[in-house]
């Protein structure tokens, strides 16, 4: 088992449902019996005790909620996250606990009817746990194992496994022994499974004046490690997986990647390698080769080791997803490179027209997780379906609006949609608050 | 050879910081994933999903993230989650 770090002070507890589940075909009795027997299975492993108490001041809040419910952490429809629950403490919402109520809950103890929906009994015995304390078990038998296992027998029969008895045992301990009654078999404890904690963060020191991203006119974009990178003169911001900006300020590029030269004015491209995950940044006539965020000794090397000409400039570098190969482009011509071989494919370069309806001159390319390419140029960009070469209809769209946050005016404040996840532009949202 | 696509990648990295096995991103702070450090999150998820410890985004490890579960992070610690709220 493992705790939480927080723990109730007093073992007389309190409930009650705020809201129940709207769409499930349970009635609000069958609910309320449910979490109950789901509450009383660590009141009978334990010294703690529960009582129904309606009102908004129950320590243990139950509400069945959809997609954003005020508490920071939405739920996300269908499937993936069910439920969640807040660790006791002495703010208003410790101990509360929300289920999603876009899953069908259903109790099904005997799972007889799998696949026909979620069985609430199962979670809402987890979802206490941690509002008792408990954080999640790598230990298969735990009913605090993140992952959702199913039903867990009839509720009014149910009896924690040993390691999660123990778990809330060792936090409020146990319950007083009727007369005649057997102690439960103790577990045996096994080694914990929790890594370091990451290093501590360093004091936050003044920056110096930055570009504004809602002017757009990126030097270089580049997707690294499902990351996406705006490089602008000597700053960059940071996009995750799930399109929030890592923060509306920009960061400066020479304090983050070890190496580059001092004097540079802006990156004209940035890629990551497919054969080795290595970063390559394309600076003037030469590119600088990053293991993660320190350079590579032998940088910076001269672009024609690459096979390119001499005299070109990389403006626009990525990985294709539809083939795996590199294409470097410049002004109105591009080459298709393979990283695996180290050198560019015959035939090359061609004429940036087979890309159609881009224009030449590109600022970037990047091949995003939802499997389309963007070209980016100015302030716009345009979207290349999968692995078709023309534009898809509908673009170019606007870069700021749609890629960092910014309305109307390019200099207009951020107006952050809901989380991403549909991998269309426009949605996501920005984990800075101002 | 062996390197995750684009969307895997993502899909990955994404679900392994939502659930405490890679640090969140800090504005204050600038730093990348390593790819050891990367491969140690999918090696703790592994290891704490019950798969085999590969390291790698493979499909057996992509489609346990898929599997429905709660929404607490697994690996608590890096941060105030599910504890420094208002009502």
């Amino acid at each position: 088992y493992a705790h939480s770090g927080s723990v109730w002070p007093v073992k007389e507890l309190t409930w009650t449902v705020r809201s129940y589940p709207q769409a499930s075909g349970l009635p609000r009795d069958q609910v309320r019996t449910l979490l109950f027997y789901a509450l009383q299975a660590w009141g009978n492993a334990s010294a703690l005790t529960f009582r129904e108490a309606p009102g908004a001041d129950a320590d243990i809040l139950v509400e069945f909620s959809r997609s954003f419910h005020e508490d920071g952490y939405p739920f996300d429809g269908p499937g993936s996250t069910l439920a969640h629950a807040f660790f006791p403490g002495e703010y208003p919402i410790s101990g509360d606990t929300h289920f999603d109520d876009e899953e069908t809950w259903i109790y099904d103890p005997q799972a007889t009817q799998q696949g026909a929906g979620t069985d609430l009994f199962a979670v809402a015995v987890h979802e206490f746990g941690h509002a008792l304390g408990l954080a999640h078990s790598s230990t298969k038998e735990s009913i605090m194992m993140p992952y959702y296992q199913g039903p867990v027998g009839p509720a009014h029969l149910y009896q924690l496994p040993p390691d999660d008895a123990l778990g809330i045992q060792t936090l409020y301990g146990r319950r007083q022994l009727r007369p005649g009654e057997e102690p439960p078999a103790q577990p045996i404890p096994t080694q914990p499974r929790i890594p370091d904690l990451p290093p501590h963060r360093p004091t936050w020191q003044p920056r110096p004046p930055a570009p504004d991203r809602c002017q757009a006119h990126f030097d270089a974009i580049a997707n690294i490690r499902g990351e996406v990178f705006f490089f602008k003169k000597k700053h960059f911001w940071r996009m995750q997986p799930a399109r929030n900006l890592v923060s509306l300020e920009p960061a400066q590029t020479q304090r983050f990647w070890m190496g580059l030269p001092l004097d540079f004015e802006r990156i004209d491209a940035v890629y990551e390698r497919s054969n080795d995950s290595k970063i390559v940044f394309f600076i003037g006539k030469h590119f600088w080769v990053f293991t993660d965020t320190r350079v590579d000794p032998g940088s910076p090397h001269p672009i024609t080791d690459l096979g390119l000409p001499s005299g070109v400039t990389v403006e626009a570098a990525f990985v294709w997803g539809h083939n795996g190969k590199t294409y470097f482009f410049e002004n109105s011509h591009y080459w298709r490179f393979d990283d695996r071989a180290g050198n560019v494919d015959p035939g090359y370069p061609r004429l940036l027209t087979l890309w159609k309806g881009v224009p030449p001159g590109l600022d970037d390319i990047i091949s995003w997780n939802d499997g389309s390419t963007y070209f980016f140029k100015g302030t716009e960009y345009w979207r290349f379906l999968g692995g078709s070469v023309e534009a898809e209809s509908g673009y170019p769209r606007s870069a700021p609006q749609d890629w960092m946050y910014c309305q109307g005016s390019p200099t207009a404040s951020p107006a952050p949609g809901p989380r991403g996840g549909s991998g269309k532009p426009g949605g996501g949202q920005c984990l800075c608050s101002g | 050879a062996g390197r995750p696509s684009t969307q895997r990648l993502s899909k990955g990295v994404d679900w392994l910081t939502r659930y405490g096995y890679l640090p969140p991103p800090d504005p204050m702070q600038a730093r990348l994933q390593t790819e050891e450090g990367l491969q140690d999150a999918v090696r703790m998820m592994q290891k704490f999903a019950g798969l085999q410890e590969t390291g790698i985004l493979d499909d057996r490890t992509l489609a346990m993230m898929d599997q429905p579960r709660c929404s607490l992070p697994d690996i608590i610690g890096t941060s105030e989650l599910m504890r420094r709220r208002k009502r």
